[in-house]
């Protein structure tokens, strides 16, 4: 999966991709003291492609609002929301739209789901429709953040720890490797790392085709960029 | 004119347009009427596109006339006169069409002087129409006012219009137009009374642009063809083709040199041209700053949908950094190469890519020759490049050079209110191509000297234009050819020209000027030799300027390689002055020292930001 960070008070972006083997979950956010906790779990091609690389998307994500008492279990196939002490399945096949005292849920029929969990976080789940046949791709699901400032300092994941900003500078300008995506040197986080000006895609308005977005490319899973490596993200069930 | 000391007798504009070529002279008469001697200013304004042929002063019986004369020779001939800066200011640029020739010289008490200008042009086809734009500026109140058209086009006058910006409901009856099937006849006479901008008051209401448009009737598919005294041209824009579908890439910069009223002019533009699109059309934007930013990696059809989205792609986004003009054509040409060899366009369509600068590379490659280089062996002549160059910044003759290498054109866009409508206007006339390579085929034992004969391109509302000399005076006839490559179908056509006989269409009339065919041929080839000095290889770039010079001395064409010298009564004391012909860049320079510019300079990313922001995963 690829990684966004959209930095306003730079009018920049950084983005990261981070791979590991299919069926890894990962800790997306984490704020303990809202108790808003965010966990993704990847996929990867029917079968190994002919370029050998393997790719992972996410497939299923595991949200939980521990003060709101809710939580939501969205893969690409069904969408599970656990509220009142009860569980109730809803269908991508359907646009729903249910107003709660602690959450808004909305689905756009085989497109989106927009969560807005009461005095905390906002977020759309994409759904990305993949022919059935198709013979390596299978669906899965992009998540985007739309409103997160009421999250508390202390929110962390290999979202959440960019909720707040993050200072870097970026300098010494190169060719790279590709002539359209030039390399140079970011600083960030007490490293100095090779990054490459290249874009990643947002699918909100574009489904298929999406909108490229500018980005500062942190190479090898994001190391440097993020607190950690990526191992330290990964957890061992969705909730 | 000083004031009441000088009286302008009369000024008189007559043009005579024979076939598109017009021939303009400026007569104007003033009387010093004071009891001394005083200078006395002519200034008029022609078209850019114009070449002067002559001028002349007449004062106390005594006629001076000016000389052509190869630039470079002229200018060290009169190193006095450069050195004392009498040489600047006869020609100057004056807005976006037009020049101005400016003259003074020292006229005795109680005397009269007359001064002729005469220049001569071809006027070009754009958006289906002819315009001959005449400016008359004779800021005081003149005895014998006059403007007169008289337009003889052999293939019949399809229609014409007639107006003027100065034109109020009293002086509106006064254009006299009269259209017959191949001859029109345009006049405006005010009287002094009707030239006053208020009852008893001195001033005149006569200040603006002449404008007159018109077009001719189209009939055989292999064109119209005039022989005359030896030369012939050959006009061609069949009517009822059907366009080809195009494939096109715009490449736009998004650099901060673009922020504010260029970047939303921008917009608003490609905004309206993607609205024009048509559905059998593919396109694709590409942003470039110092990166670039496609909105998507192949072309699209130009489905509503798709064209509602790269919309959307238009309208968003903020300039950011430095202008990598190299990097984004490049991107531009490998999105069609790549399309192309993957057979996701249609087979008889054309390639173009558009390109939106204001601003020179600052970025990745900055050498415009390497540029060039790099964009001409990209292209390998699979597309057409055409680029608009927004403001003064720009390095303009770079943009020209690198489409003419490329089989496209460049266009200036000055910054003002009405820029959206000049990128626009600048897509229309090439939105719309009808036929690809087209060749225009004579017998090689019949004709010589020929102006180039094969386009990349006819467009819709455009006209091909080819003239050439016969090499048998005798000859009354010969076949032509005209091939094409068109929608669906390969273009063809054959057809005969025959000498044109000036009686015919055009009886009792007092020959109009006889060498016409001859002349047209000459600024025909003279311009298109200019444009080879600057964008062919070393040997044909001296080649071409040798023959261009060798043309505009023969023609008394005043060229960018040539100079007019006119030798003033004073000449003793003050030595004589010279016009010159300005380029494209000359007058950019101009309006750069006039509006003291400063380019904007990329130092840092970081600017103002409107969006909220969003963090995200998701696939590729």
């Amino acid at each position: 999966p690829h990684f966004i960070i959209e930095l306003p008070e730079k009018n920049d972006a950084l983005c990261f991709n981070i791979n590991d083997k299919p069926g890894t979950i990962f800790t997306l956010i984490k704020d303990t003291k809202s108790g808003v906790v965010v966990n993704g779990q990847t996929i990867g091609d029917k079968k190994i492609p002919p370029d050998g690389k393997i790719n992972t998307y996410f497939w299923r994500f595991g949200i939980t609002h521990k003060t709101l008492r809710v939580k939501l279990e969205v893969s690409t196939s069904d969408i599970n929301v656990f509220q009142d002490s009860k569980w109730m399945t809803m269908y991508w096949s359907n646009s729903i739209s249910l107003k709660g005292t602690n959450m808004d849920l909305h689905v756009t029929k085989d497109r989106s789901l927009t969560v807005t969990l009461k005095d905390s976080v906002k977020f759309v789940i994409l759904l990305h429709k993949v022919w059935a046949k198709h013979p390596y791709h299978q669906d899965y699901l992009g998540f985007y953040t739309v409103d997160s400032h009421l999250l508390s300092p202390a929110v962390h994941g290999l979202l959440g720890q960019f909720y707040h900003g993050v200072e870097y500078e970026v300098s010494e300008l190169r060719p790279g490797e590709v002539p359209e995506k030039p390399d140079a040197t970011m600083y960030v986080k007490g490293h100095e790392l090779n990054v490459t000006r290249g874009w990643q895609r947002d699918f909100r308005q574009d489904i298929k085709n999406g909108e490229n977005v500018p980005c500062w490319f942190v190479h090898s899973n994001g190391t440097g960029l993020i607190d950690g490596d990526a191992s330290d993200y990964v957890v061992s069930s969705l909730f | 004119a000083n004031e009441a000391q000088v009286e302008v007798l009369s000024v008189t504009v007559d043009c005579t347009v024979t076939s598109r070529f017009a021939h303009t002279v400026m007569t104007s008469v003033a009387l010093n009427k004071a009891n001394v001697s005083q200078e006395i200013f002519f200034k008029v304004e022609l078209p850019k596109t114009a070449f002067i042929t002559n001028f002349s002063m007449e004062i106390e019986g005594q006629v001076y006339v000016g000389e052509v004369k190869e630039k470079e020779k002229a200018k060290k001939q009169y190193e006095k006169a450069v050195s004392s800066g009498q040489t600047a200011g006869l020609v100057k640029a004056s807005g976006r069409k037009m020049e101005s020739f400016s003259v003074s010289v020292n006229i005795a008490a109680k005397s009269n002087v007359t001064f002729i200008l005469t220049y001569e042009e071809l006027l070009q086809r754009k958006l289906g129409q002819y315009e001959i734009l005449t400016r008359v500026q004779p800021k005081s109140l003149v005895q014998d006012f006059k403007i007169m058209t008289n337009i003889y086009e052999p293939q019949g006058i399809a229609f014409l219009d007639a107006h003027a910006t100065f034109l109020t409901n009293d002086l509106l009856p006064l254009v006299d137009k009269t259209v017959t099937d191949k001859k029109a006849h345009i006049s405006f006479s005010p009287t002094v009374e009707q030239q006053r901008k208020c009852p008893g008051c001195d001033g005149t209401l006569i200040d603006g642009d002449f404008v007159i448009k018109y077009d001719v009737n189209r009939g055989e598919r292999f064109g119209d063809i005039q022989i005359v005294n030896g030369y012939f041209v050959h006009f061609f824009a069949p009517p009822g083709l059907p366009r080809v579908p195009k494939n096109i890439v715009f490449v736009t910069d998004n650099s901060w040199s673009m922020s504010g009223r260029k970047l939303q002019q921008s917009k608003d533009a490609l905004v309206h041209i993607l609205s024009d699109l048509h559905e059998e059309d593919y396109f694709a934007v590409i942003k470039f700053d110092h990166i670039v930013l496609p909105w998507r990696d192949s072309l699209s059809k130009a489905t509503k949908e798709n064209v509602e989205e790269g919309k959307t792609f238009v309208r968003k986004h903020h300039p950011v950094g430095g202008t990598d003009i190299n990097l984004g054509v490049l991107r531009g040409v490998d999105m069609l190469v790549k399309d192309r060899q993957e057979n996701r366009l249609p087979e008889r369509s054309v390639d173009m890519v558009i390109l939106l600068t204001d601003g020179m590379p600052v970025s990745g490659e900055t050498n415009t020759k390497k540029i060039q280089e790099n964009v001409q062996s990209a292209i390998g002549g699979k597309m057409s490049l055409f680029s608009l160059g927004f403001g003064n910044d720009v390095d303009y003759s770079f943009l020209d050079v690198m489409s003419k290498q490329n089989k496209g054109i460049a266009r200036r866009i000055f910054e003002a209110s009405d820029a959206a409508l000049q990128l626009q206007g600048f897509y229309d006339e090439i939105a719309s191509p009808l036929l690809s390579e087209v060749e225009l085929r004579y017998p090689d034992n019949a004709v010589d000297s020929l102006t180039k004969n094969h386009f990349n391109h006819l467009f819709n509302g455009s006209e091909i234009v080819v003239a050439g000399r016969l090499t048998d005076n005798d000859l009354d006839n010969f076949l032509v050819e005209v091939l094409g490559q068109g929608f669906e179908e390969d273009y063809k056509a054959e057809g005969q020209a025959s000498t044109l006989d000036q009686e015919v269409p055009y009886p009792n009339e007092e020959y109009i000027f006889g060498d016409f065919t001859e002349r047209l041929w000459a600024y025909l080839t003279i311009q298109q030799l200019l444009d080879k000095s600057k964008s062919g290889d070393p040997a044909e770039k001296v080649n071409a300027t040798a023959k261009a010079l060798e043309m505009s001395l023969q023609y008394n064409f005043v060229t960018p390689l040539t100079s007019m010298v006119v030798t003033k009564p004073e000449t003793e004391e003050t030595g004589p002055l010279i016009a010159d012909k300005l380029t494209e860049e000359e007058r950019q320079q101009a309006e750069r020292n006039r509006y003291q510019h400063v380019p904007p300079v990329f130092s840092s990313y970081q600017h103002t930001y409107h969006a909220p922001p969003t963090q995200y995963v998701d696939g590729d």
